[in-house]
């Protein structure tokens, strides 16, 4: 079945990184389908979204368009193996986003990239030899905040706002290894205050009735750590003793991506992958998406 | 006499922190004045330039504001003691550059200021009982460069641009505690590709055809280091052998800033202050200032 995350970021905050360490391998590379092109006629508002061949070519910005917004949407499609369950994930990324001197508008491409998807699964529903196996619908966003330790910047504000209803939000510290503890545990709190203050709510792990203490205990504490503070890393590091591990070496001592004490990185993967997985496809189905048919059978 | 420092960053680089750790104090609580307004008489661009109360001030941004640019003019002033020789220190800071979703002119309230100042200096050289004992000229700008690993965004070449000809620049990777020593050798080279492509010329600490090799060699290898890669901060920290310095304390490590293996600090400090203080006051006198002059003569 389809797992379709959206990971919204500006440029440098280690979302390549960080994908290829919570899928555990290069999403580019072994991408099955080099980049999904949007055709034109697909849909109006997709006109002009061109997609560059590869991401990750370190491009120099130096030319007109970079003073105004231009965001590209480009998806990486890979098969996974997660639970001894065969995943079809599929990453869709945003480049060009917050990179503009001008970034006013920059949510626009993006909301139309997630309502195009639920209109593409609102027609399929409704042919007549409806065949739903291709769920294409975004199950989840991925929002990079970068680690200023101040405040959410009015562009956070602004996207946050305009998804959270429309998938699940998952906003998350990147590359956190820029802040102290104490700088996560303010960071972290301002952050939930100022998303309240906006009425945003981002993506809460449910508990059911027939629930354990134990696991409403788990679940709670995986709540409480949004957003997490996260670290990703392609390479692996040796420490003195000798053990190796994926991990950022400096000269003052080495980080070790999936030690809970050292980041909030095994916490994200627990949510996306391992644990509540369905859970994010379902809220999607049964809520998200609901909400989008009805307001569109309204009009 | 006087030395004007003028600091440019978005918010959230650390910018305050490295402030205060290279004059050895809080600047905003020793400053004399508390804040200097600019009056609207003076220069009819700078109508409309209003100043907060304290620039540390946690605010949340959530208003009209924050979508276009609003880039306010703040200066700090405070008497410091180095080698001897007492020294009228003005920070000149910019609250809000970079800081909207549309920063579209960001430098221009900056630009503003620096002309400004030549102006003042022009009218009293004009005067016939000239006194210019109140040098309010910039001899120094210190870019915050965003550690993002990749290269120098659009808002950061704009800036630069507009500025190297009027001031002393002397760009900077801020918070460079997230990246690897790679890390920032790449960064650095590419940073530095980008600035001499755009033809911009960053300070250069002068060498003089008396100096012996040593000489020459420290003042090349100071020279080498730009863009500077900067830690910051405010408070001590202590290791397990008991020693304390100013630093910053992880779960993985702790950073001392003047550990020349940890980070440029020292480096910066000797250019800023030890070692180039009065080169760049000089260089502000006998070529950006003279320049000026001359341009606003021909026109
Ligand atoms: N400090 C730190 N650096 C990271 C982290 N993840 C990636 N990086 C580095 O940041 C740079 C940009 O990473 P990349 O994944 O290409 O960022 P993207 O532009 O957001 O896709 C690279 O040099 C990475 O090694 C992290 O968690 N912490
Ligand atoms: N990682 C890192 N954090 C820093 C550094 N300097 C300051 N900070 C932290 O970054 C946050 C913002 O610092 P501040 O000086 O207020 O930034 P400003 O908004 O640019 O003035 C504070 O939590 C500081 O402790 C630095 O060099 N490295």
């Amino acid at each position: 079945f389809n797992f379709n995350l959206l990971c919204v970021s500006q440029r440098g905050l280690g979302k390549s990184t960080l994908i290829n360490t919570l899928f555990n391998r290069n999403i580019e590379a072994s991408s099955e389908i080099a980049s999904s092109e949007r055709s034109d006629d697909v849909n109006g508002k997709m006109d002009g979204l061109k997609l560059e061949d590869s991401q990750d070519e370190e491009t120099e910005t130096n030319g007109e368009e970079d003073v105004t917004s231009s965001v590209k949407i480009k998806s990486y499609t890979t098969t996974i193996e997660e639970n001894g369950v065969s995943l079809k994930l599929c990453v869709v990324d945003t480049p060009g986003f917050g990179d503009a001197i001008d970034n006013t508008g920059s949510w626009k491409p993006i909301v139309d990239e997630i309502n195009y998807r639920f209109d593409q699964y609102l027609d399929a529903e409704n042919k007549i030899n409806r065949s739903l196996e291709n769920d294409n619908r975004i199950h989840a966003c991925l929002y990079f905040i970068e680690p200023t330790a101040h405040y959410l910047k009015p562009l956070d504000v602004e996207f946050c706002k305009r998804v959270h209803e429309k998938c699940n939000l998952i906003p998350i510290i990147a590359k956190s290894d820029i802040l102290t503890e104490e700088e996560i545990a303010v960071f972290k709190q301002r952050i939930r205050k100022q998303l309240d203050e906006a009425n945003v709510k981002f993506f809460q792990p449910p508990t059911y009735a027939m629930d354990d203490a134990d696991t409403v205990r788990a679940s709670s504490a995986l709540f409480e750590k949004i957003p997490y503070a996260v670290v990703g890393s392609n390479s692996s590091v040796t420490d003195k003793e000798g053990k190796t591990f994926r991990g950022r070496s400096y000269p003052w001592g080495i980080i070790d991506v999936d030690n809970a004490k050292h980041c909030d990185f095994v916490y994200l993967r627990d949510l996306l992958i391992s644990q509540y997985l369905e859970e994010l496809r379902e809220r999607t189905n049964n809520v998200l998406y609901e909400n989008y048919r009805s307001e569109k059978l309204i009009r």
